[in-house]
This record gives C-alpha cells, structure tokens and sequence, in this order.
C-alpha cells in the first residue's frame, strides 16, 4: 500500500499538527517560531514514512508546501505545485513505456491533496479559488476548514454552505465527487467540506485520555464528532475511501494526463 | 471630544465585530457572507457616529479598509491608508495656515490605528511588516491579535513574545510607546501586543449576562481578563490613554508631516 497525501495551505492553518494527528506519529516537523525563513517562493517538500494504521503497514510520503499563500504577492504560487504533481504522472508514464519495465511501478503519485481553507467566517478567498480551480484539474482535491474551533457550530454551518456555493459557482468539483464509487455515507457528506481541529496533546476527560486543544474556558476534543468533524475526514482518508483514491487518480487524472501527453 | 480610529486588517479577522464589541454599538456593518465583490483595491470607508462613554459625548469616526490584504497580490496594498493618513494631516494643515482660520479646526486626523494580526501561532506575516512598518512612521499603530480565542493561552504567550522580537528587530514602535506620557499601567503593558476577542451576543453565566462566543466545548467571556485581552484594549484606548492618543498625534506625527512638509 502506497499513499501519496499532499498538503497545501498558507502559514499557520495547523497543517503540520492536523498531519501529525492523522497518521498518530510525527511526520510533519511543526515549526514553532519559523526560526527559519520562509522560502521565497512555493516549495514542495516531501516526507516519507511507514505508518501502521488497521494492521496493514502503509507507505505513506506527505508532501509538504512550505511558502505557499505567505507572501505579499502569492501570485501563481501554485505553480510549483501543480507541476510537481504532472511531474509524478510525467514518472510514471515514462516507467509505463518502456520495453523492460518494471511489473511494479513505484507510484509518487499524488492521491489526495487536502487544501486548507482559514476559517474567516466568511467565503473563499480569492486565492482559494484560484488554486482550488488549478489543483482541481489535475488531482483529487479534498479542502477541508482549518482550526474549525475559531468558528462556533452555527458560523462553521453558514460557512460551510457558502463554500460549497463557492466550489459550485467556480466548477470545482472536488473530491469525493457526487458519483464516487465507495458505498457513500450519506451522512459524511453532509458535512462537507471538513471542519477540523487537530492537536498532540492528550487530556483527561472522565478517566479517559482524549486529543484536544484545552483553554480556560473549555477542551475542544479532537475526536468528538459534536466538537469538529476530525474523526470524518481520518475515517474518509485512511479508511473508506483510500483505495478510491488510488483508483480515480490512476484511472481518471493519469489517464487523462496521458491521454492529453500522448496526443500532442 | 473627537476621536478617529483607523482599523486595518484582512478579511475575516473579526474587525467589525471587535469594533462594534468596543463601542457597544452596530458602528461597523458585519458582512456575513460578502455578498458584495471585494474591492480591487485596498479601500478607505469611514462612518461616522456620536457615543456615549463614561457620561461623555463622543465623535467617533471609524475608519475600515475593506479589500486590504484580501488578494493573490498585495503589493503596496498599504499605499491608499498611508495616503489617508497623510491627507488628514495635509487638510489639518491647510486650514491652520489660513489667514483667517476656524478656532477650532475639525480634526479629521487618525489618533489611532488598530492592526490585526492573524492568529497563526507562529511570528508576523511579510505583509504584517511591511505594513506596520510604513503605518508606524505616520500615526499611533496599535497591534492587536484577532481572534485570541484561536491560541491557547500558553500559545498565546508564545506567539506574542515572537511579535514582540519581530517588531522590535524591524524596528516598529508602536504604541504605546516606552515612554508614554500616562501613568503607564505596567501590569497593562507587559500583555502587549493584546490578543482580543469579539462578539455581539450575550449569555447567560451564574445569573448575570456576558458578551461571549459559545460552543459545545465551552464559553468565551469578552470582559473576562483571563479569557482574552479585550478589557485591556477597551481600558486602554477610551479610558486611560484616549487622551495620549490624540495629543502624540497632534505633538508628533502631525508635527513630523508639518515640518517635512513646510521644509521642501
Ligand atoms: N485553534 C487551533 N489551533 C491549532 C490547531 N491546530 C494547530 N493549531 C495551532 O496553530 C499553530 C500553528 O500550527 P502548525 O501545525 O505549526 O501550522 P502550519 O504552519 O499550518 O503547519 C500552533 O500554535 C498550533 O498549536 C487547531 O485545530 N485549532
Ligand atoms: N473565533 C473568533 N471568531 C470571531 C471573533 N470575532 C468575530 N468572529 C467571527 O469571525 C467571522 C468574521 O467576523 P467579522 O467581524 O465580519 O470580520 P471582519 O471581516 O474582519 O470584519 C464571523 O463569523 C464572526 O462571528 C473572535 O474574537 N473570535
């Protein structure tokens, strides 16, 4: 099992600790103070890492994109992006060609790009769309609200439904599509886009040990479905919907990228 | 008694709400889904209203900048509030150096400015300097951290000690400064940049009504001193330096644009 997650969203949305909380290791490095600086433009940084999830062993690379969104001009910013990701298709259909090739194509395709949306209450930013639009066409696009604890249950319903005018009145389709080939839950996709909350650190709640974020005033829990929708999108990723994943990007992005290489 | 207050930050920050929180009155219009486009261009709205604060009358005039900050490319988006700024000055001074002047001239200029920093966690966006430091140089900046209820407490911590190092080595002022000439509550000054939180609606805690945000994990109090620094700002910009804020202004800013301005 190979699978390849890459992460996109500006400074700050709780990107590395969501990745962390996700896959219960730490995979991304969380950048306390930036001591270093931010790199001038767009960059895509790969990890990779074996993690142990339903006692099946996963292969599993994020790719991280350090610079995105952060700069006074983030104008195509996503650039590097969306050429990383034909570059993997570019790989793989090189491999696919030739004479003696491999029977197991080592696979850097990208499978699932989970794009994070600040909760400002309000609607997409214009460079959410700009991107959302570009990633859209070429990979299975996941966005998901980050540190959905800003906003309480009504702003993130209200927020929720413009987004998803937003992503219909711009032709993003997004992923899961309306027709995907997994046995739906209904109720999963109500709740679409994800609002979630990530964390490492664990307290005490009635005896049990549970992620959360804890202030004075409250524990937001990281796995309670009334608190964020956390718990929906790991159970999406890593165990209903992974194997579409990997399917739709090899038998619809791939080909289509192939399809459009081959023809010119 | 007049005061004008220019408040700068991008959208979704909760700006209007913080305002209309301060003054305890609908001054700035929430925008809940920005049915309206944003501005192109970084704007300059003013309203103007009279409130009652502390038994005393007061002009208050807000200053909004819709569209700053908002867009793929934000270069020189502090261009049209500086420009603001300095054409108050110009106005104050024109009149002063009339012949046969009004007694007392209507003072249109920004005593001033509230800067919302985006709850990242992290340390002062590129955009974030560049732009306190060019409002530094023209009026009193004060910087405030939106949506403190974002960051724990002990994050909260961390992340101002990180914007207090970074305006420092960018050499930005702001205010109030060392110096000031109030009897400066130090206890006040050692929570600076203050993290805020605002809300329009009232709950109900041990019988009495308070101003908060509330979720299933818990409430957030406005006026509670151990939830956010909002009483702090409140305190400090209309009760104990109000007066500061409009002398600095009168004795230095506007002095500087004087003196540079009669110079050429
Ligand atoms: N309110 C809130 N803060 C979060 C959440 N996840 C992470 N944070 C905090 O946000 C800051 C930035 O987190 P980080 O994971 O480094 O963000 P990144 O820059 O996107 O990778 C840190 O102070 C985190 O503790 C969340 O779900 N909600
Ligand atoms: N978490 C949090 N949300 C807030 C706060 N103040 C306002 N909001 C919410 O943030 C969203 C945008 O608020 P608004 O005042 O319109 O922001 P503006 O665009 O900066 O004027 C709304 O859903 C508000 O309810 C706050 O202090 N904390």
């Amino acid at each position: 099992y190979t699978f390849n997650l890459l992460v996109v969203g500006r400074s700050g949305l709780g990107k590395s600790t969501l990745i962390n909380t996700l896959f219960k290791s730490p995979v991304a490095r969380r950048k306390e103070g930036q001591e270093e600086p931010l790199p001038s433009t767009t960059q895509v940084k790969k990890v990779e890492t074996t993690v142990c999830e339903g006692g099946v062993k996963l292969n599993l690379t994020i790719t991280d994109t350090p610079g995105f969104g952060d700069h006074i001009n983030n104008a195509n910013c996503w650039e590097p992006i969306v050429s990383y990701i034909e570059e993997q298709y570019g790989r793989y259909l090189t491999e696919e060609q030739k004479v003696y090739r491999l029977l197991r194509i080592p696979d850097s395709r990208v499978h699932c790009c989970l794009y994070f949306i600040p909760p400002s209450g309000h609607s997409l930013s214009s460079l959410d769309v700009e991107v959302l639009q570009r990633l859209d066409k070429v990979t299975n696009v996941v966005p998901v609200i980050a540190k959905a604890d800003t906003l309480t249950l009504e702003e993130r319903e209200a927020f929720k439904e413009r987004i998803r005018a937003d992503l219909h009145d711009h032709g993003i389709k997004s992923y899961p599509l309306e027709d995907t080939a997994v046995h739906d839950d209904a109720k999963m996709k109500v709740r679409l886009p994800f609002a979630v909350v990530g964390s490492n650190q664990w307290h005490e709640v009635h005896g049990r040990k549970v992620l959360g974020r804890r202030s004075t005033w409250g524990l937001v829990e990281v796995e309670n479905k009334a608190h964020n929708d956390f718990a929906c999108l790991r159970d999406m990723l890593i165990r209903t919907h992974m194997q579409d994943l990997i399917d739709s990007t090899s038998d619809y992005h791939y080909e289509n990228f192939r399809r459009t290489k081959l023809s010119v």
